[in-house]
């Protein structure tokens, strides 16, 4: 474990709580992808089959169990419990286009051709596209609200400090993990463009973030 | 070194 990894870990638990958060208070999840967060339950069970075969430690096995409840949830609210306020006719993204890709990819590119090394890769190049559909649903209605796009720094705030905790593991530790680190890329990348949005928008007390 | 893919991040 090092800093940068445990402050992702963390940035990633801000950015699920802020999400749950914002739509139990507000009693609503207008202006939030349902899409999105199905695929990031998805990518939470895939990735975390082992939770019950194998123990790292405690901080793992209670993360694990953390971000399958509060993902589950999230899901829960958008499309049971406050379903009347779901944008389906915003979050109209085709996830096939990106599960196809990336079962496909899965299948071919993997360490080991096992159920639970393909499910593995398969979480971690579903997580890559799976904020497609929010980042698609923000561009359809041109606008999202603050607290949305505070969800969206911290989540995309995450994967790159995982990035700085793969450098910093690869010259400690030698250690590196090619699939996650290709992967982990490409999803921070698609995170810029937001990021020059929120840093040049919303973080200049614009409240919304209004596309151009 | 060998790329070790030990699942010890989340």
């Amino acid at each position: 474990m090092n800093v940068f990894r445990l402050a992702g870990d963390v940035s990633h638990l801000v950015a699920i709580i802020i999400l749950l958060l914002k739509i139990w208070r507000s009693k609503s999840c207008a202006g939030i992808s349902g899409k999105s967060q199905v695929l990031f339950a998805l990518v939470f069970t895939t990735r975390y089959l082992d939770l019950f075969t194998v123990f790292i430690s405690v901080y793992n096995t209670v993360m694990k169990v953390v971000f399958l409840a509060l993902s589950y949830a999230t899901v829960y609210l958008i499309y049971m419990r406050f379903r009347n306020s779901y944008n389906s006719e915003n979050d109209t993204f085709r996830v096939e286009f990106l599960l196809v890709p990336v079962i496909g990819l899965s299948f071919l590119e993997n360490y080991a051709f096992t159920p639970l090394e393909i499910l593995w890769t398969f979480s971690i190049f579903l997580e890559a596209v799976a904020i497609m559909p929010q980042l698609f649903m923000i561009t359809k209605t041109g606008e999202a609200e603050s607290i949305t796009t505070h969800y969206l720094f911290f989540l995309g705030l995450y994967r790159a400090l995982y990035i700085a905790n793969w450098v910093w593991r690869y010259h400690t530790e030698s250690f590196y993990d090619l699939i996650a680190i290709v992967s982990g890329v490409v999803q921070t990348i698609f995170f810029c463009d937001f990021f020059y949005l929120y840093f040049t928008r919303v973080l200049r007390g614009r409240g919304k973030m209004t596309l151009p | 070194q060998e790329e070790n893919n030990m699942k010890d991040e989340l």
